[in-house]
């Protein structure tokens, strides 16, 4: 495609292409939009962030998709959210006031070495992609790595199995370029991680059955933003604590944002309603990053809304 | 290139907290099971993708234990020869 205009929306692409669209989406406003590259994945890949941003020394606002490489609606909706946000600066007035008062960090492929092994050898490949020493199995649940909870139930310590913690905590280069960015930055006010399937938006904590200290406004936030994500679609959406809502899970990714003081960490876990699951067809991508978009406007809103 | 031709993809309906105990005790890694959604709490679905080498010894053992399910995706190939044709599709548009 020639402009990010003329780039199809409507279905998945391989590595190369989003690497492309994210280059071509920053020519294209470089006024508003620059790349980061906060590190290297295992087999040297950049990890690319988009930061959106008017203006310096702002708090900032974090989304990444992917980091579960199979979930593939979920990176093809962090495309459809960089074109969306570029579109509607100086549109919209809720995204404008967001944006003249918060950087938008937006990690799109946040896993690329199991990415481009599930377009060249296996499409069910969830984990990175690093050797296990000692093991013939590869490869780490990079939402298990964190340090929260890390090793506890919830995870698993067999490198063969989907939720291998890995062999310390932050040991995957994917997770630690993220840990990095979020110590060097150290202004962060929200991060939501976007998974897929089953339909929750989950909040912490998932290693430890403790309630959250602001259990009650992430819960009524949930709410809303449920309620806006169903408004467009009435796609119906769980909520709740990770440890309430689905199971007990350590060494997660927004139970470490949580603990490092950016309160409103949420997880989504986007579409399917148990038809296709991880192998949603291209026809539902963008009606699900539209629905997901109105619930990610609502936390980044009452962020902007609340400051702390 | 790791093809599925005719595995499944099942979404068991657990009654109790008991037929969740018996799906987690499933040998997984002898089985080539690929749970999609773990076994958790009978609240809550299970997909399981299931080889197809390994599709009559689950059937048999669901059946046995009178654990509901339904087969969600048919043959897990069909749907991913549909998404690779999608992309090539595209690609080449």
């Amino acid at each position: 495609p020639r402009s990010t205009d003329d780039f199809v929306y409507t279905t998945y692409h391989d590595l190369d292409s989003i690497y492309s669209f994210i280059d071509m989406l920053v020519a294209e406003h470089s006024n508003l939009v620059s790349k980061i590259v906060i590190g290297q994945s295992y087999e040297s890949r950049p990890l690319n962030v988009l930061k959106f941003s008017t203006g310096a020394n702002r708090p900032g606002l974090w989304i990444d998709t992917g980091i579960h490489s199979r979930e593939w609606v979920t990176q093809a909706s962090g495309i459809w959210f960089a074109k969306k946000i570029v579109t509607d600066y100086g549109r919209d007035p809720v995204l404008t006031d967001i944006l003249n008062n918060y950087d938008i960090f937006l990690e799109i492929v946040t896993n690329p070495d199991g990415f481009a092994y599930t377009h060249s050898s296996d499409r069910m490949w969830r984990k990175t992609r690093k050797p296990n020493p000692g093991s013939s199995c590869v490869g780490v649940d990079p939402n298990r790595n964190w340090d929260a909870g890390f090793g506890g139930p919830g995870s698993s310590g067999n490198p063969c199995t989907e939720t291998y913690h890995g062999p310390s905590a932050h040991s995957e280069p994917e997770v630690k370029a993220i840990v990095d960015f979020v110590n060097s930055h150290g202004n962060l006010k929200a991060f939501v991680s976007i998974h897929s399937y089953s339909q929750m938006l989950l909040y912490p904590y998932g290693y430890k059955s403790t309630p959250s200290q602001d259990q009650a406004e992430l819960h009524e936030l949930s709410r809303k933003a449920i309620s806006e994500l169903q408004s467009l679609y009435n796609t119906s959406y769980r909520y709740g604590s990770i440890i309430t809502t689905i199971y007990q899970a350590s060494g997660g990714t927004i139970d470490w944002t949580y603990d490092q003081g950016i309160k409103y960490s949420y997880t989504f876990e986007l579409r399917d309603t148990g038809r296709y699951g991880f192998i949603l067809p291209a026809n539902q991508i963008v009606p699900t990053a539209e629905e997901t978009w109105l619930a990610l406007m609502a936390i980044m809103e009452h962020t902007k809304n609340n400051p702390y | 290139k790791v093809t599925f031709e005719g595995d499944q993809v099942l979404r068991i309906t657990a009654k109790n907290a008991e037929q969740i105990s018996l799906l987690k005790e499933l040998p997984e890694q002898t089985l080539g099971l690929d749970f999609w959604m773990e076994p958790v709490h009978e609240s809550l679905p299970v997909d399981v993708r299931v080889p197809f080498h390994s599709l009559q010894a689950v059937r048999a053992f669901l059946a046995y234990n009178q654990i509901q399910y339904n087969v969600m995706i048919e043959d897990v190939q069909d749907l991913l020869d549909d998404e690779e044709r999608e992309m090539v599709k595209f690609r080449t548009f």
